[in-house]
């Protein structure tokens, strides 16, 4: 079983990974 | 070498360690930089989700025994919560100013932030896990510290059926952990150590009967089956010992072995 704080940090780094990548995509363009 | 000492960190915080330090190459590049777009809604996603990790984390430090977790995971998540405050202010100065250069600067930081926050506050949690399994070894060496007093069979009986179940437990757990490292060294050592351990336990238990029949029988031999048991027995200590030293090792603690 997954514990819930890990769960967690993998949907705050999901999160922060779209995040990024909506400034990324800003930064190349 | 791996930078992350568990596949499960790995997974979680590889991606977003990548993406964030190209994000940071790119916009050390952009001279003037272009107009952001409006984040507030990924920076809504992101809040919300620090928002769930520390009520989670709380909770976890709440319910836990653990003085060294209790202590370490406090500042983690203060940071998480530090960068995604600098996220929102920076998602507020663009909606007002979209070439916004401190606004730029507050983004990097603040994903840099949540990035080693959450870094520090797994690892934090990590460390944690391990102690357990650590404490679960230690329990099998009391265990074993008791065999001096294995006298009878009836005592034999006794002792294997104590110390049956924890030994499995061990196992289950140090195996469960060498497959989580990322390390193949440190894997293949919880590996080696844990193949001996299974090897030499029915050897020992073989060396307490043979004592124990030895001593019952009044006969020549006891002292040397008395011997003979204490050696297995350092031996499976010895191995226990060893897992525990490797389980506390780190990615970072491998130029000191080198």
């Amino acid at each position: 079983d997954t514990p819930e704080m890990v769960k967690h940090a993998r949907i705050l780094a999901q999160a922060t990974s779209q995040l990024v990548n909506a400034l990324k995509c800003d930064a190349e363009t | 070498m791996p930078v992350f000492h568990t596949k499960t960190i790995e997974s979680i915080l590889e991606p977003v360690a990548q993406q964030v330090s190209r994000l940071v190459i790119l916009h050390e590049e952009a001279e003037d930089g272009n107009a952001m777009p409006d984040l507030a809604r990924p920076v809504q996603a992101v809040k919300l989700a620090v928002d769930n990790l520390v009520r989670v984390g709380y909770e976890t430090i709440n319910s836990s025994e653990d003085a060294i977790l209790k202590q370490d995971m406090p500042p983690a998540l203060n940071r998480v919560e530090e960068a995604s405050i600098l996220l929102i202010q920076a998602s507020d100065m663009l909606r007002s100013d979209p070439f916004s250069a401190p606004a730029r600067k507050k983004l990097i930081e603040g994903s840099r932030g949540i990035l080693q926050g959450t870094s520090a506050l797994l690892l934090a949690f990590d460390e944690s896990e391990v102690r357990k399994i650590i404490r679960i070894c230690k329990n099998v060496l009391e265990y074993l510290a008791i065999t001096e007093v294995v006298e009878t069979m009836e005592d034999l009986v006794t002792f294997v059926k104590n110390l049956s179940p924890v030994l499995t437990k061990m196992t289950k757990e140090v195996d469960g952990r060498q497959k989580e490292l990322t390390h193949q060294v440190h894997r293949e050592w919880l590996e080696r150590s844990l193949e001996q351990v299974k090897q030499l336990t029915p050897i020992l238990i073989s060396g307490i009967k043979i004592y124990i029949t030895t001593k019952s029988q009044g006969g020549q031999g006891v002292a040397e089956a008395q011997t003979n048991r204490d050696y297995v027995i350092g031996k499976v200590c010895n191995e226990i010992h060893e897992m525990i030293r490797v389980l506390q090792l780190t990615t970072y603690d491998e130029e000191e072995w080198d």
